[in-house]
């Protein structure tokens, strides 16, 4: 594992606990986008179907498990938690994004490495993850006003992948066999959606200014 | 073992 795949995991694990904090403190999930966290809970839960048939490291079972295991635990608190469930803005969060699964399974079906469950089930846990920000970004928008947990939150993760697309690169120049167009073409795709957000989140920063985005 | 390799991301 090079220094940009561990700093990459990290940023991800500091944006669920990011989130977490958020929802703890302030038992409030405003400016949470509902429907980007239950895509990312179906990501992980795509993905790591090989969790128990592949070993790895104990480092990634861990980091498999944490992850499947947050993403169901915010889940569950928007949607049933007695006092964050109240604020979750519901009228905001309207993203059909039953076409964005829709659409990640059946670009799945048609490219991936090796026609299998598992392998379908991972080409469409990456295809999703790349688009799974996009409610929460519709969200921001709409409600103009962000938060600081929720703005770092974003940050996180946009860095998160901002790290992994370092980490393809390094490994593409030190290892020998190192291609997996679907990961870094996705991947892409993913940090670029991030860059709008970006843009405004350091000029409030150099400003020392609220994070506001334009409508 | 190369097989593995290839899912060796989170």
């Amino acid at each position: 594992m090079n220094i940009f795949r561990l700093a990459g995991d990290m940023t991800h694990l500091i944006s669920v606990l990011v989130l977490l904090l958020k929802i703890y403190a302030t038992k409030s999930c405003s400016g949470i986008s509902l429907k980007t966290q239950e895509l990312y809970a179906m990501v992980f839960l795509a993905r790591y179907l090989d969790l128990f048939s592949d070993f790895i490291s104990l480092y990634n079972t861990v980091m498999k498990l944490v992850f499947i295991g947050s993403s169901l635990a915010i889940v569950w608190c928007m949607r049933y938690h007695r006092v964050v469930r109240r604020s979750y803005d519901r009228e905001l969060d309207t993203f059909r994004y039953w076409i964005l699964v829709g659409a990640c399974f059946t670009l799945a079906l048609v490219l991936h490495e090796k026609f299998s469950f598992q392998e379908v089930f991972w080409a469409f846990s990456i295809y999703l993850e790349a688009v799974a920000i996009l409610p929460q970004l519709v969200l921001l928008q709409r409600s103009g006003n962000v938060d600081n947990l929720t703005g770092q939150y974003v940050f996180f993760l946009g860095a998160y992948r901002a790290f992994y697309i370092l980490n393809w690169i390094y490994r593409y120049l030190t290892e020998p066999r190192f291609t997996r167009w679907i990961s870094c073409v996705s991947g892409l795709v993913q940090t670029a959606l991030y860059a709008d957000f970006f843009y405004y989140y350091f000029i409030s920063w150099k400003n020392n200014a609220k994070l506001q985005l334009p409508a | 073992p190369l097989e593995q390799a290839m899912h060796d991301e989170l």
